[in-house]
């Protein structure tokens, strides 16, 4: 599963 | 959130109050290289746009306003207020050998052709060679680094490396990872690589570090 697109990291 | 997450975000905000103070009460940005700074503010400003379209938590919200905070203020600092201690004659790197490559890529490499998809994709790459031009102004020099510089480039390489521990942990626990993310963080820990042995093989035992041409 790639990456959701809420980046949740800095 | 995980452990080595928080600490790399611990270190990496670290990293921008070491700069900050170290500037403001020396008065002197001398041996700090501004081209870096300003790449670093670029890319703050690229990827955190989405503080408008997203909300995913106050601890996320906070940090990013302060890392732009700082980041505005350290360059504020290079360029302005203590403009004349400035060393540009030695912060000689080309940024558009940088900028206009990463650029590039951003558009050719990406999650999804939008726009802040791109402008994130374009921070992640450009965050991990921005430091170039401050190892850079540090080996051409041939002078020392400050010690206090030396800290801050380790807190900010250590932080790229936690968070590859990060996204390890990630993975195995979530089954999540993202490729582009992972690629740029590993190239950026990689250039700090030089740097983390001198830092521990010198500063550690109360030497000076000087990077090797």
């Amino acid at each position: 599963q790639m990456w959701p697109a809420k980046k949740d990291e800095l | 959130m995980n452990i080595f997450r928080l600490v790399g975000d611990l270190s990496h905000l670290a990293a921008l109050i070491i700069l900050l103070l170290k500037i403001w009460k020396s008065r002197s940005c001398a041996g700090v290289s501004g081209k870096s700074q300003i790449m670093f503010a670029m890319v703050y400003m690229t990827r955190y746009l989405d503080l408008f379209t997203t909300f995913v938590s106050v601890y996320n919200s906070v940090m990013k306003v302060v890392f732009l905070l700082f980041s505005f203020v350290t360059v504020y600092l290079i360029y302005f207020k203590f403009k004349a201690t400035y060393d540009g004659n030695h912060d000689t790197f080309r940024v558009e050998f940088l900028v206009v490559p990463v650029a590039g890529l951003a558009v050719l490499v990406n999650h999804e052709f939008s726009f802040l998809e791109i402008l994130w994709t374009f921070s992640i790459y450009l965050e991990s060679v921005a430091i170039l031009p401050q190892l850079f102004m540090i080996s051409k020099t041939g002078c020392e680094a400050e010690t206090i510089t030396s800290h801050y480039l380790f807190a900010l390489g250590i932080y790229r490396a936690l968070y590859i521990a990060n996204w390890i942990f990630r993975y195995y626990m979530e089954g999540f990872f993202d490729f582009i993310a992972i690629v740029a963080g590993c190239v950026q820990t990689i250039l700090y690589c030089d740097f983390f042995y001198l830092y521990v093989t010198k500063v550690w035992k109360g030497k000076r570090l000087t990077i090797p041409a």
